[in-house]
């Protein structure tokens, strides 16, 4: 483990922080994509299988635990909360699932390192991860005004990845059988994703106001 | 490819 694998993965439990706060003290899910939350749901379920079957570290049960639960907690909000479903952009989160799900099953079962049950829905989750935030991107170019949690939640999200890249970068030169293109091609682009989004997130925050992405 | 170093990230 080290420190920008840490800074990541404690980026990526702020996001979490972030949303739940933004949804629990404002009773409001406004801007979030119920898409993008159920996609991570799948991909840490199809990832963190192996909970079951090998123990990597204590560090690691707990964080794989936590997203699974508050991903499950903040998709019980935005579903069932009498409150919070109000809220919610249904007619504007209109991505399809299939759209994303489909492509990333159909390229695990092809490209993968070990054509096994829990390796291919492993492989699944690292090609939807890196695309599961497009339903998240697309809402938010519709939404007039989008608000601050809601903008550091994804610019969070955007840093873990960024920060996983240089930890790879990082295990590449002083781990000696660290090679794992898969999951780098995968990380880049979902990285790359979140180009435009800091783009204006930066812009926005340098002039002090609201982010609004153009449509 | 080895899979332990591919699989100890979360």
């Amino acid at each position: 483990m080290n420190l920008f694998r840490l800074a990541g993965d404690m980026s990526h439990l702020l996001s979490v922080c972030v949303l739940l706060l933004k949804i629990r003290a404002t009773k409001s899910c406004r801007g979030i994509s119920l898409k993008t939350q159920e996609l991570y749901a799948l991909v840490f379920v199809t990832r963190y299988l192996d909970l079951f079957y090998s123990y990597i570290s204590l560090y690691n049960s707990i964080m794989k635990v936590t997203f699974i639960a508050t991903a499950v907690s903040i998709i019980r909000y935005m579903r069932f909360d009498k409150v919070v479903k109000q809220t919610y952009d249904k007619e504007q989160d209109t991505f399809r699932y299939a759209f994303l799900v489909a492509p990333c099953l159909v390229l695990a079962l092809v490209l993968n390192h070990r054509f096994t049950f829990t390796e291919v829905l492993w492989t699944f989750s690292i090609y939807l991860e890196a695309v599961a935030i497009l339903p998240q991107l697309v809402l938010m170019q519709r939404t007039q005004n989008i608000d601050n949690l809601t903008a550091n939640y994804v610019a969070l999200l955007g840093a873990y990845r960024g920060l996983y890249i240089v930890n790879w970068i990082y295990r590449y030169f002083t781990e000696p059988h660290y090679r794992q293109w898969l999951v780098w091609i995968s990380g880049v682009v979902q990285t790359a994703l979140y180009a435009d989004f800091f783009y204006f997130y930066t812009k926005a925050w340098k002039h002090n106001t609201r982010l609004q992405l153009p449509a | 490819v080895s899979k332990g170093a591919t699989h100890d990230e979360l």
